[in-house]
């Protein structure tokens, strides 16, 4: 409905749409919020998934810092907001995003999905800069090594010389103690920078877990990373960080 | 009728829900004031994403005070809002050629942006600054 203040000390109801004014009155809300149509997302609560809590917690950080409504002059987010101790996410961004492993949908993925991974940047478009982007893994601490250094390698997989053949490149890794507990964050930015400007190139990536000590490959759940079978709240996803160009918010003729 | 209804009030004087209906009622009858009677003034309107059945996939805010702009911008300007001087010789051309030039209009001088956080297709989450969306204050123009 259309509320007016009725000119003492309440709003009052002067109009009600109709169900073709309804949809009139959404899909001008949704041009006016840059969005072709209204997304669809079932079964997803905010507070059960890693990555909703993640952009909430991010968001609340972002309210509670004056960021929320400016006054124009401020030009982007704000700097140097810390999120759980140990990043600073929003590095100047215009837009922040969360995406979720999709590497159970994706054939060669499928097969080892604790340690692929799949984010689906086919919505970024090359006008998006990509300013910081990162893969965040949560990590329990590990049955054994205590105190034995890991590294957790991230490589991007892309195609090789024929269609059935896929190389690996690094592109991110970690030293980390067998007994740390908590959020394991990788540089993604030139993964991500790849899947913008060339998304077909996107073919996921691939995770590995060294023994320092002896030079060999372990399991993910053995060193305590959460994968598919652990809780939602622990589970994988990537945040990218992204600075748009000034055309994005020219609104186009309908 | 307005026996009737007085005595209807005090029946239910103790009944809230009656004591609202005949308040909004009494304001109903009271003759409103022509529109655009005021002079330009900020107006608030909240935007309610519940109410449009979208909080299943606008995760926050609950919605928002979008304001807009409302009123009269006739002369003399100096008792409006944030009158530029544009303003005062747009009102100065439109009172000599009324039919050629429009009269100034009440429309924002400052404006803000609002972040959204929304779910996409893809279960993704985009926190995203909406730029320009906020009416921060009204002029005439």
């Amino acid at each position: 409905g259309v509320y007016r203040d009725n000119g003492v000390d309440r709003t009052e109801r002067t109009a009600e749409f109709s169900g073709r004014d309804k949809r009139e009155m959404q899909h001008e809300i949704l041009t006016l919020l840059g969005l072709h149509h209204r997304p669809k997302p079932a079964g997803h609560s905010t507070t059960d998934y890693s990555a909703p809590r993640f952009m909430l917690n991010l968001y609340n950080s972002i309210t509670s810092d004056g960021g929320i409504v400016d006054d124009g002059n401020r030009p982007q987010f704000p700097r140097n907001v810390t999120i759980e101790n140990e990043i600073e996410p929003t590095e100047g961004s215009d837009v922040i995003m969360s995406f979720v492993n999709h590497a159970k949908k994706i054939k060669h993925l499928r097969r080892q999905r604790d340690r692929t991974f799949y984010f689906d940047f086919s919505e970024i478009t090359p006008k998006e800069t990509v300013a910081r982007a990162e893969l965040r893994l949560y990590k329990e601490k590990a049955g054994k090594w205590k105190k034995h250094k890991f590294q957790v390698q991230i490589y991007m997989i892309q195609q090789g010389d024929n269609p059935e053949n896929y190389q690996i490149v690094t592109e991110s890794n970690l030293t980390v103690r067998a007994n740390y507990q908590g959020w394991l964050t990788f540089n993604l930015t030139n993964a991500a920078s790849h899947w913008t400007y060339s998304p077909t190139t996107n073919m996921g990536l691939f995770m590995k877990i060294i023994f320092l000590k002896k030079n060999r490959d372990v399991k993910p759940e053995k060193f305590g990373i959460v994968g598919r079978k652990g809780p939602e709240y622990k589970q994988p996803f990537m945040v990218g960080y992204f600075r748009s160009t000034p055309e994005l918010h020219v609104r186009k003729t309908r | 009728a307005a026996v009737r209804r007085r005595m209807k009030e005090s029946a239910y004087a103790n009944d809230d829900e009656e004591e609202q209906y005949s308040y909004t009622k009494a304001l109903r009858r009271t003759p409103r004031r022509a529109p655009r009677q005021w002079p330009c003034q900020r107006r608030t309107l909240y935007m309610k994403f519940r109410d449009l059945g979208w909080q299943n996939w606008i995760i926050a805010p609950d919605g928002f005070k979008a304001f807009y702009c409302d009123g009269e911008c006739s002369f003399p300007l100096g008792a409006h809002m944030n009158a530029t001087n544009h303003a005062i010789i747009q009102t100065l051309v439109h009172l000599m050629t009324p039919y050629k030039a429009p009269s100034p209009g009440c429309a924002p001088t400052k404006l803000g942006s609002q972040s959204v956080l929304y779910f996409d297709h893809n279960y993704n989450v985009v926190l995203k600054r909406f730029p320009d969306m906020i009416v921060k204050s009204c002029g005439c123009h």
